[in-house]
């Protein structure tokens, strides 16, 4: 099972439609301070289950909608589409047979946030077990986030071993 | 739950001594649960002993040995379950040149064996040069975001022109 | 007490605003005490709006905006009782080129306005290229910190065989 | 009043005597990681009259002498000098008509630290004074260590109050 693209549509600071292909090895994202690459990767996050808004950095989980500038009004809705390649058949069962899987999740203004794996509707449950038969999802160390690396070192005992029981 | 975190914390600490000799070329770290004889109590605490230096916990080690120790630990988690995707938002910035050459032949080498995929924040040059790919992001606009796919030359001009 | 904290706060507060506006060419900041009416027991928040962008508290906005909003204030303090010395380890860690370059600018105007003398850490080559001269710290024996003094072409070295 | 010059020894890796100039303007200082370019800065806060040993990144004060490594054994005490000039005359009353102004502070294991000021004992107090009326000393907001900005991003508002207490 690959990831293979992710694409955003007025999450965060993307207002407009953006294609993400992640292909195979290293790929490097750059860009000044502030221009969006943090919102960029936390949209893979955020599509693969998070349910805590404080870890989009946000006040409620609705901070994800493009919020508006002096030039362009804010939207109502933001969606995320994740692709994921399954060419090798390792997806877990009802999906196993399927060449690729993709798993929507879009949040409207006051409607909260609903999911979809291909194309039909999905509770927030059934995205999460996919993801953790895969060891990955929201939760999964594999994700650093800013400034992760110092809360490891600052953290005490206690939240360090916390963050192993995640990981087992 | 118990058993469980037990055999966790045994294959964590087995990944995370190779990891830190690696990173650190020599010397010595483990893991240690402390403060409790139950591990759903107990605390995680590193120690670790750069080549040539005395034993100490994480707390007296420089900035950027604090960052690779954290790596390594980072990495044995990983390695110890490993993911299809991995992020890695900006965890070479207090890192000299010489460490963040290390980091990227670690990050190569996994991406080879476990065939994961990496995406990786970063504003040091050095790691862009080590990137398969690149993407940008600029906010021409101010405050909307796009994504630009770049090619090698242009990323060094993208790092260079940042203002 | 409270008086002395009040006037602080007001002299801060205006450093904070116009270096702001400096450091991000635009926007506009500001510093207010809140959770309380008595200063003495109030909280200090920093209200931020970046060239072009929504207002919002110092948890919205990126990595590198809060380092550079947090140094203003470190500055705006500053000015309020300019210091003889200064020193700043690795401040500039989560910034990119063009930042690192509007700091620089920053420190140069407050050397030769207030006198004050700074030693700057760093591991940017961008910061480095602007100081006025550089100590490079070895441990060529494992353990063992030495100084040495470098001109500009062997600060570039250094920073380069970090290994 | 400027600060002119730092003379360490046996204080943290820096085992050997070691000088470093204070010039006008701006000093940059690099190295590889973990080659001491922090220990090297925390020697003038320690001798402007650090009185915790938590900030000086250790368990104990003791930790500042230098531990020993593979090939060289510990020490027992721990100097470091730090010189004023003085030539403007601007020192706070009784150093005021000294050209130089030389602070010491010398601990010795076991035997707690101890300040001259000019070669002359003095109380942690006097030297903590001396810094007061120069606005500088250890609590000062121009001393910023490694991780200090980091902290002030993630502080709560009432801790963040209290570092502009530290300035007024
Ligand atoms: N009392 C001591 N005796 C000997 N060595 C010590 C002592 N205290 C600290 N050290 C050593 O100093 C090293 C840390 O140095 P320091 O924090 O100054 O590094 P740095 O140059 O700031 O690195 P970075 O770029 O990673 O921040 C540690 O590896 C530690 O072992
Ligand atoms: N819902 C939203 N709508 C519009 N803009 C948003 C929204 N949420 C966050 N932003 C903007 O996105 C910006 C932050 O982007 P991000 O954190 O991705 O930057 P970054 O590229 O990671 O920068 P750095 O290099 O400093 O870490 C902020 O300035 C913020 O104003
Ligand atoms: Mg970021
Ligand atoms: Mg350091």
């Amino acid at each position: 099972l690959h990831f293979k693209s992710l694409r955003l549509n007025g999450f965060k600071s993307f207002i407009e439609k953006t294609d993400l292909e992640i292909g195979v090895g290293l790929t490097g994202i750059v860009g000044p301070n502030g221009c969006g690459k943090s919102n960029l990767v936390e949209a893979l996050r955020w599509t693969m289950g998070e349910s805590s808004a404080k870890k989009m950095r946000g006040g409620g989980m609705e901070d994800v909608i493009f919020a508006g500038t002096e030039k362009r009004p804010a939207r109502n809705f933001a969606e995320v589409v994740l692709t994921l390649d399954n060419a090798a058949k390792s997806a877990p069962s009802p999906y196993n047979h399927l060449d690729d899987i993709e798993i929507s999740r879009k949040i409207v203004k006051d409607q909260g946030s609903a999911y979809r794996i291909n194309g039909r509707p999905a509770r927030a449950k059934d995205v999460q077990m996919l993801f953790a038969d895969t060891l990955s999802g929201a939760n999964s160390p594999a994700l650093v986030s800013q400034g992760k690396v110092a809360s490891i070192i600052n953290a005490k005992p206690l939240q360090r071993r916390m963050i192993l029981e995640e990981s087992a | 739950a118990r058993a469980r975190l037990n055999s966790a914390f045994e294959h964590v600490n087995a990944h995370f001594q190779n990891l830190f000799k690696r990173l650190f070329m020599g010397g010595q770290a483990h893991l240690s649960l402390v403060d409790s004889d139950d591990p759903l109590d107990a605390g995680l605490e590193i120690f670790a002993q750069p080549p040539g230096k005395a034993l100490q916990a994480l707390s007296l080690m420089s900035g950027g040995e604090q960052t690779m120790a954290s790596i390594a630990l980072i990495f044995a988690m990983f390695l110890t379950n490993p993911a299809p995707i991995c992020v890695l938002d900006e965890i070479d910035a207090p890192l000299d040149d010489a460490n963040v050459d290390k980091v990227c032949d670690l990050l190569e080498e996994i991406a080879e064996t476990t065939k994961t995929r990496f995406l990786v924040v970063s504003h040091h040059r050095l790691t862009m040069a080590r990137m398969h790919r690149i993407y940008g992001v600029t906010m021409a606009e101010k405050g909307v975001s796009q994504l630009v796919s770049l090619d090698m030359q242009q990323s060094f001009g993208f790092l260079e022109e940042a203002a």
